[in-house]
Order: C-alpha cells, then sequence, then structure tokens
C-alpha cells in the first residue's frame, strides 16, 4: 500500500 | 525513481518556468486563469504536508518547496505586480462544484482516516482537474498566445509522463497507486482536445485558434 511508504511521488 | 518520473517531474519544472516567463517578458498575465493557479497552491500544500514529517529525498524535498514556492510567486504576480492584466471576468469557472466533489471523493477513498491522508487524496484529486478553469477560459476566449499553449502543453506532459512511470513501476517494483492511478487517467485525458489543436496548430507554426 503506498501510504505505508509515505507518498514518493510529487 | 524512473526516467518517464523524471522527465515528467522535469517537464512540470518547465511548465512552471515557462509561465513565470510568460508573464515577465509580456508583463501581463493575459490568458491565465488565477482560479487554475490558486488550486494548485492548494494542491500542493495539501499535498506536501509530508514536508513537516517525512524525508524522502533531498530531490523530493526540493521539488516540493518549489512547487510550493513557485506556485504562490505566481498568485502575488496575479495579484500584486500585474494585477491590472488580470481579467476576472473571463474566469468564470465556479470552482466550488470542483473543490467540493474532490472533498468528498477524499473522504471516500483514501490511504488511512488520517487528516494527511484525506488531505493527500483530495489534493490528487484536485490536481486532476485543476486545469479546468484554465481550459475553459480558453475555450470561451477561443484563442492563447502561443507561449500560454506551451505552458499548457509542459504541465500536460507532465502528468502523461506518469503513466508509463506506474506501468513501469507495476512491472519493476510491484507498487500501484490506485487514487493517483484513476486522478491521473482523467488529468491525462483533459488534455487530449487541448494536445490535438497544440500538434496539429501551434507546433505547425500557425496560431492557436480553437474552430468558431
Amino acid at each position: 500500500r503506498p501510504s505505508e511508504s509515505g507518498h514518493d511521488e510529487l | 525513481m524512473n526516467i518517464f518520473r523524471f522527465f515528467g517531474d522535469i517537464s512540470h519544472l518547465a511548465s512552471i518556468f515557462i509561465l513565470i516567463h510568460k508573464i515577465h517578458t509580456s508583463r501581463s498575465c493575459r490568458g491565465i486563469s488565477f482560479k487554475t493557479q490558486v488550486l494548485y497552491v492548494a494542491v500542493f500544500v495539501t499535498r506536501y504536508l509530508d514536508l513537516l514529517y517525512s524525508w524522502v529525498s533531498l530531490y523530493n524535498f526540493v521539488m516540493k518547496v518549489f512547487f510550493i514556492a513557485s506556485s504562490c510567486y505566481i498568485l502575488y504576480l496575479m495579484k500584486v505586480r500585474f494585477r491590472p492584466t488580470n481579467d476576472p471576468s473571463i474566469d468564470t469557472f465556479r470552482v466550488e462544484y470542483l473543490v467540493g466533489p474532490c472533498a468528498v471523493l477524499a473522504l471516500i477513498f483514501n490511504y488511512g482516516y488520517a487528516v494527511t491522508e484525506v488531505l493527500w487524496s483530495f489534493s490528487i484529486f484536485l490536481e486532476s482537474v485543476a486545469i479546468l478553469p484554465q481550459l475553459f477560459m480558453l475555450q470561451r476566449t477561443g484563442e492563447a498566445e502561443t507561449i500560454t499553449t506551451h505552458y499548457l502543453a509542459a504541465l500536460g506532459a507532465y502528468r502523461t509522463l506518469y503513466i508509463p512511470n506506474w506501468i513501469y513501476r507495476y512491472f519493476s517494483e510491484g507498487y500501484v497507486d490506485p487514487i493517483a492511478v484513476t486522478a491521473g487517467l482523467v488529468q491525462t485525458g483533459l488534455y487530449l482536445d487541448f494536445f490535438y489543436v497544440y500538434f496539429t496548430k501551434v507546433l505547425q507554426g500557425q496560431k492557436f485558434e480553437l474552430p468558431a
């Protein structure tokens, strides 16, 4: 899930 | 990071420089929707709240700060420095029709019920439609300065390049962000009409004019 590693895209 | 995302971000940067350059050289913000620019400030501020508590990379940090600062600077140019050249009477898109539904969607579709997560979702949805007041204005006036169309093309190229980035990330990392992908496809779709005229007219050396 994207949020677990933070949102790395701009 | 992959080449698609990198060039997408570069294209996004370029679009902002083109816009600032246009305003400075023509000493005018004619043809630019203030509402769209306000929406971009809202998009960047709500999305990049994580600047305050999470570190991704220097690249990520610098870009986020740049996007927030430059979008605020553009508002300053439009509302203060070149205020007389901004004509609100043709910038008539009702932004509440965008902000309201995006807020509702963010409450339904998000990656966790935290204020920051809901705001992140909101920013993704809002970004996908933030260009609409600008495109609406273009539709109304039926024409645009060439430099304004370069700005829009660079901005459209940015999210278009994110699509191959997501495909690449799916295969290389198994990474999928359904919210960003869905909104990104919508956002890119909104540019299709514009791209058509841009490629068939502006890049052939003609003026950007919509058929009557």
